[in-house]
């Protein structure tokens, strides 16, 4: 999957 | 979602309502650098920027985002505020001007994508790693801090701690790899390490947090 397009982390 | 960022993310709500709590209870921001929390609001301002077009995304992210800018918005207006008798700026000298630019260089170096928000994306993940530097040098200067300023640094640190092993858990389970936060990360965390020795080894022991 790799990173996804948006940030999901904070 | 795994327990190791649920913990990460805690440490960082703990660390806030100390802060909070440690300048309601002494009226004051002693202890406090003023410039580490500007750079804090920096970085959570450029970072959550985002709120703008992924606040449907995840109601858990978005009300994190909020409370973290929120908080740190109010800190500032405190210290400039209520408390700005007790802030002493002539002990917070250190040269933020470096972290600025070394992490604007950076940012613009190695985005994941030359778009404005990914750039103030990166920038505000290296200003994270060595947002704390002020704080650090100023408790340096003073030689010693109030307890409770000591565990807010802690919680903050722990924060950021707790994400590598998220980080670890998430390359393994899902294959996700973010290497800019990962690597901003880790420098935080070593950055906190020396501040984590003297915690353990004496505030955790019940005595005041005074620099060897």
């Amino acid at each position: 999957k790799g990173r996804p397009e948006t940030h999901d982390e904070l | 979602m795994n327990l190791f960022r649920i913990a990460g993310d805690l440490s960082h709500l703990i660390s806030i309502f100390v802060l909070l709590h440690k300048m309601r209870t002494s009226k004051s921001c002693i202890g406090i650098s003023f410039k580490s929390q500007v750079l804090y609001l920096v970085v959570y301002v450029t970072r959550y920027l985002d709120l703008l077009w992924t606040f449907q995304h995840s109601a858990y992210n978005s009300l994190m985002k909020i409370i973290f800018i929120g908080s740190s918005a109010y800190t500032i207006y405190l210290m400039l505020n209520d408390f700005k008798p007790t802030h002493d700026p002539n002990i917070d000298t250190f040269k933020v001007e470096y972290l600025i630019g070394g992490s604007a260089i950076l940012a613009l170096l190695f985005p994941y994508k030359w778009t404005t928000a990914e750039v103030l994306w990166s920038f505000s993940i290296w200003l994270e790693s060595v947002a704390i530097l002020p704080q650090l040098f100023m408790l340096q200067r003073t030689g010693e801090a109030e307890t409770i300023t000591t565990h807010y640094i802690f919680a903050l640190g722990a924060y950021r701690a707790l994400y590598i092993p998220n980080w670890l858990y998430r390359y393994f389970m899902e294959s996700y790899t973010d290497p800019i936060a990962t690597v901003a990360g880790i420098i935080q965390t070593i950055l906190y390490s020396d501040f984590f020795y003297i915690y353990y080894t004496k505030v955790l022991k019940g005595r005041k947090f005074e620099l060897p």
